[in-house]
């Protein structure tokens, strides 16, 4: 569904350089759900970034779907994304000025999709938000609105999930709904997920784990748990 | 250390009423560590912010130290929390266009605490930022503004430390690192730590483990581990 082919992300030059992501190759394959660990600091954020589209490699070729996207202008990128990706990021990214219904139906109302009568209802009651619906994120708790930004990522049911720590500011419960409805996603109707964490438990919903450490990939895993 | 009597922290009123704290009394001892655990929404954050002056109750009362601080406004409230206590806020709420070095040092020049030569590289060091120094959060990773909240809090070696989930973001190997250190601080310190976390690992480095639901104190279990 995804890949990325020696794949450079650098900041600053000389002494000052970082190199994000150095020389990552790496195959995502539809209808399956990949987990991606690795230290702190160690690229995981800006691969995920880099293969949705979200960010520009310095070097190396980014396939999304089918469709070479590496050399695509933001606007091209955008109209991509907006029908065949949904993405949770780390820090969440809500939009202050609205409500959470509303942000979770911003994909939505942006997009071409529409959505099927109760898939709605069914997002929202499986993070468990009902009675938040109203509320700006101000008014959230943290794990309220990391459930909002997971629920703008489901709804509508894209081809492809990538998930940043999605259940970081979560208690287990509510983990254990969200990573079961991602596993489902994959089995049931052949979505994608590819989902950053630092937590083994939910890294063992995942059909493989890839291991990255100072922007390479330098281990995987199938299936850690049957 | 600090207390907390008849707690209550009420938003909106009649059906939309939240009861963010719901009669809440606890009591938080000098020179141990505790832990806060519970639901997502289940007011721990709110707590936390209240006990250390940040938010004001609806009702009750809030000792922070031997000074009941329930009335006390937002200068004096600032005064007394500025060398007073350390806070490491869910979100990390770092200034943007400070550096991770000015961040850090933050409530060390807006109070009256003087650093004694080597305390600063000692945080640093342990939090493992050595090199990132100079950079500003939005060129940082998830996990690395983390540990610059983290280490903003710990610098000085403030006698109480509030930590709102300091490991949320961050792998196995960075939190033991911090939770580590947040024990050793009240062992040979004398330090006093609350911790929210949703880790029950974290949770084991505690002294003691209360439980929230819903606003209210639903359990606490002393000395998880020895
Ligand atoms: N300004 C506000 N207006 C209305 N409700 C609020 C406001 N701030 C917080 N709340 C509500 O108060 C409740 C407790 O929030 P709090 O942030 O303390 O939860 P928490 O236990 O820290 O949750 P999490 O584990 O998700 O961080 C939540 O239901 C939240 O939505
Ligand atoms: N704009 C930038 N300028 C300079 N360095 C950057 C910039 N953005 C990211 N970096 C660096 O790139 C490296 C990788 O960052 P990334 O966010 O991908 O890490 P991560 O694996 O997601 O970490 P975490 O687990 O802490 O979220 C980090 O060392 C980070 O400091
Ligand atoms: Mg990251
Ligand atoms: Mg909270």
């Amino acid at each position: 569904a995804a890949s990325v082919y020696d794949a450079y992300k650098i900041y600053g030059t000389g002494d000052e350089e970082i190199r994000a992501l150095n020389g990552v190759t790496v195959g995502l394959r539809r209808g399956e759900f990949t987990a991606i660990m690795g230290p702190s600091g160690s690229g995981k954020s800006t691969l995920l970034q880099c293969i949705a589209g979200l960010d520009e490699l310095t070097g190396g070729r980014v396939l999304l779907g089918t469709q070479d996207i590496t050399n695509l202008n933001p606007t091209q990128l955008t109209f991509l994304r907006r029908d065949y990706v949904g993405f949770i990021f780390q820090s969440f990214n809500l939009v202050p000025s609205l409500t959470a219904r509303q942000n979770m139906m911003l994909p939505i109302k942006l997009g071409k999709r529409t959505l099927a009568p109760g898939e709605f209802d069914e997002v929202v009651q499986m993070v468990g938000l009902g009675n938040r619906l109203d509320h700006k994120p101000k008014e959230l708790s943290g794990g309220q609105q990391q459930r909002v930004a997971v629920a703008r990522a489901l709804i509508g049911h894209p081809p492809i999930i990538f998930a940043d720590e999605p259940t970081g500011n979560l208690d287990s419960r509510s983990s254990g709904e969200i990573l079961q409805f991602l596993r489902n996603a994959v089995r049931s109707r052949g979505q994608t997920v590819v989902m950053v964490t630092h937590d083994p438990m939910a890294a063992a919903y995942a059909d493989s784990v890839i291991f990255l450490a100072d922007g390479r990939l330098v281990d995987s895993i199938l299936s850690p748990t049957p």
